[in-house]
This record gives structure tokens, sequence and C-alpha cells, in this order.
């Protein structure tokens, strides 16, 4: 089992390996990585040593096999297959939006409970599915990430749909507590604290 | 004019006088509110001292008084006049969310091209207006913020529109780089990055 804040510092290599490819660097040492990112060299190698042997003596870590071998554990290359319950205007904003797919996030179905939403035809080829269908859905399309875009009195129903049929994880965008398992995976949506870090852009450059 | 760094701590001190309000507190000396939050007494005062006299010697700061002097140097309690360009299914949604305007955040006016859109009737009022007008109704509204959900190729002449019309920052959702001008207040929204946290905290979960 890998401790959670090694996973943690995983995530912050994968992105300091993704400039330095860029940038054209082919291999890197323990050190060199630690330093850039203020952290130990040997915790960097003891943390790099739970996946077998990465680097080697005196030339250190092909940046690119690196990336790879991290991606590999932090999930960041699988394909993850999602279903979006509410065909509502956000629900189909989402099933449409390009930056999904191209992340390794595939919209694998869509559903609702509405009978004008039922067996409508979305631009990617999907049809919406009475909520009825779920569980079958989910099991069959191996579903890992449930997005709950329905009205907040009814995301609670939904979110204990999910978690009985199976699913790892969800994306909460419903204004509304959800009561989860604690350990859960879950993350939750609030536009307005974008809009809330806008303002304090605004106000900070009228304060220069 | 205040510091940058100086705004930043406020917007610090702001959500952990929230907390302290909710607890019950009173009353806060300058000493306990830095232990806290890690940050010198001696800096506290300072940052205080911009806005005139919040504390009492011996008694510290009263916990509501302060937060509200801070909420209007950060502009946290006024209202923002918002449109939005791009009444699609992202923009609708965005439209109709309650969390905006609880927050102060009043969607004042919606744009769009298409024909099928423009005079189209919202739940909350609103009229889909032709973007040709936009101008003229971002003045006379006096529109603060501007929010982008058109799609990625229209998204650069859109910008245009709203910093050409004195709006004072974007939120911009369609998956574009925008060239606009080096310190316009600008936030970009990809919710692939969210799916992203999810997939670390699954990950970390299997790996407990
Ligand atoms: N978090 C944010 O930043 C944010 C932003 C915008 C909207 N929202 C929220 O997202 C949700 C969806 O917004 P919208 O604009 O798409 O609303 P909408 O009314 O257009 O869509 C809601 C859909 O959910 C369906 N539905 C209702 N109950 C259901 C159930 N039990 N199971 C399956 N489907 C069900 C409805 O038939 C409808 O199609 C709302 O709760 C809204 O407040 C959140
Ligand atoms: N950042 C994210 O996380 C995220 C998520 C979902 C969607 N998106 C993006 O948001 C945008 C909107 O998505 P959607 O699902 O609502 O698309 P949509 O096609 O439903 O809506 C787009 C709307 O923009 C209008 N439009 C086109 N050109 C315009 C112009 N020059 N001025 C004004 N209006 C114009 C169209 O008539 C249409 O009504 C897309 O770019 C999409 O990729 C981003």
């Amino acid at each position: 089992k890998i401790p959670k804040p090694t996973i943690k510092r995983l995530a912050v290599y994968y992105r300091c390996l993704e400039n330095l490819i860029k940038s054209g660097k082919e291999t890197i040492s323990s050190q060199e990585l630690g330093n850039r990112l203020n952290i130990k060299a040997s915790q960097v190698r003891k943390d790099l040593s739970y996946f077998g042997e990465f680097g080697k003596r005196g030339i250190g870590y092909q940046t690119r096999r690196l990336q790879d071998g991290i991606a590999e554990i932090l999930g960041i290359k699988r394909i993850w297959n999602v279903c979006i319950v509410g065909a509502g205007n956000l629900g189909m904003a989402l099933a449409n939006y390009p930056g999904l797919s191209k992340s390794g996030y595939q919209i694998k179905a869509i559903f609702d409970v509405s009978s004008e939403k039922i067996g409508k035809k979305l631009q990617n080829g999907l049809v919406v599915e009475d909520l009825k269908n779920f569980e079958r859905v989910a099991r069959k399309e191996k579903i890992h990430i449930g997005v709950i875009t329905v009205p907040a009195n009814n995301a609670q129903q939904v979110a204990d749909l999910m978690i009985g049929s199976g699913i790892e994880g969800i994306i909460n965008f419903a204004p509304a507590k959800l009561n989860i398992p604690e350990n859960f995976p879950l993350e939750e949506i609030d536009i307005s604290l974008t809009f809330r870090a806008l303002s304090f852009q605004i106000t900070m450059q009228k304060s220069r």
C-alpha cells in the first residue's frame, strides 16, 4: 500500500516532469528534482522506490519513462468511464464538452426521469436513458465516476443509487450537502467560488 | 494603494473570522489571529492599520466589525453585475443557478447571435438579447463581470467586445486561450481538473 503523502508528492513530480519534458530535458537526478520542488533528494528516491527501479546510478531518471510510470500509478493515463444523471442544461453541456474525453474521461451514459428527456439523442451519439435502468447500465458500462446535475432536492437519492451500484467516486454540482460514507471519493463544485476569485482580482487590480 | 500581499492576507483573515463568529467568539487580539494563521501579530496590526482603527487597546478587535470592514474592502458584500454571452446549455445553466445571486452576483443580461435563442424568456425573467446590442446594454446595466460560454472559435471576438465595453473582469469557459491585456482580471474554467482531482482521490482510496 502506498502512503497518501507519497501519492500527493507523485502528483507534484508528475506536473514538474510535464514542464521539464516540454523544455526538452531528457534525464534528471533525484537531487535536481528535489531542489526544484523543495523536497529532500532522499525522499524523492524513497517515493520512487515503491515502484521498482526507474533510475540508473550516475545518470538519474529518464524524464519520459518516469512520467509514464507515475501516470500509470496515479491513473492519469487510464480511461475513466463516466455517467451523468440529470440531462438538463448543465448535464448536456458536460456531455458535449470535448475537454473531458481529451483528458481520458469518457461519457458512457446519461440519465433522466422526465419523459421529455428520455430517448433524446445527443451530438456524441448517446441517448438519454431512463433512471430506472441505472444499476443495469452502470454495471454493464463499468462506470467509475458519477456526475450529479439534478435539482438540489433529488441529489441525495441519486447519490444513494450511485453508491449502491458500485460507482467509485462522485462529482456533485447540485447545491446540496450529500450524506455519504465518510471516505467515499467526492468532489463538490460551486462556480460562485470562481466568481469570488475574480472579484478579488478586480479589487486588487484597482488597488495596485 | 493597498499592497497585493496585504489583500491576499485579508482574504485569509476574512475566512478565519467567518469560523470564529460561527463558534461564537466576539473579540480577538492581533496576537491570537496571528497565531491561528501563522502570521506575526505585528503584520496583522500593520495590515489592519490601512483601514483606520478597528481594534481597541487591551480588548482587541470585535470579530463582526472587523469582518464587515474587510468584506467592504475586498468587495465581498457588494453586488456584482454579471452578463453571460452564449445562451446555450452552459450559459442557461449558469443564468438559472441560485448560488450566484446568493453570493452577490446578479445576472443582468444574457446575449446570443442565433435567431433561435434571441428573444427567448428565462425562468428569472431575463430575455436573451442580440449580441449587436452588447455595448449599449453593458453600459446601461453597469456590467462588471462578463462570462464567456460560446464555442471556442468565437471566444476571442467576445472577449474583445467585453473589454472594449468597459467590463472589469472575464470568466472564460470556452476551451480557447484568450489574447487580452496583461493584467486584465481573468479566470479560466476547465471542469476536467475537478475530474482529475477525483481520480487522485479514488486512486488514493484504493491504496490506503
Ligand atoms: N455547482 C455549480 O456551480 C452549478 C452551476 C449551475 C447549475 N448548478 C446546479 O446543477 C443542477 C442542474 O442545473 P440545470 O441548469 O441543468 O437544471 P435543469 O433543470 O436544466 O436540469 C435538471 C434535470 O434533472 C432532471 N431530474 C430531476 N430529478 C431527477 C432525478 N431524480 N434523477 C434524474 N434526473 C432528474 C430533470 O428532469 C432535468 O432534466 C441544479 O441543481 C443547479 O442548481 C450548479
Ligand atoms: N470549461 C468547462 O469546464 C466547460 C464545460 C462545458 C462546456 N464548456 C464550453 O462552454 C461553451 C458552451 O458550451 P455549451 O454546451 O453551452 O454549447 P452550446 O452550443 O449549447 O451553446 C453555445 C451558444 O453560443 C452561441 N454563440 C455562438 N457564437 C456566438 C457569438 N459569437 N456570440 C454570442 N453567442 C454565440 C450559440 O448560438 C449557442 O447558443 C463551449 O465552448 C464548451 O466547450 C466548457
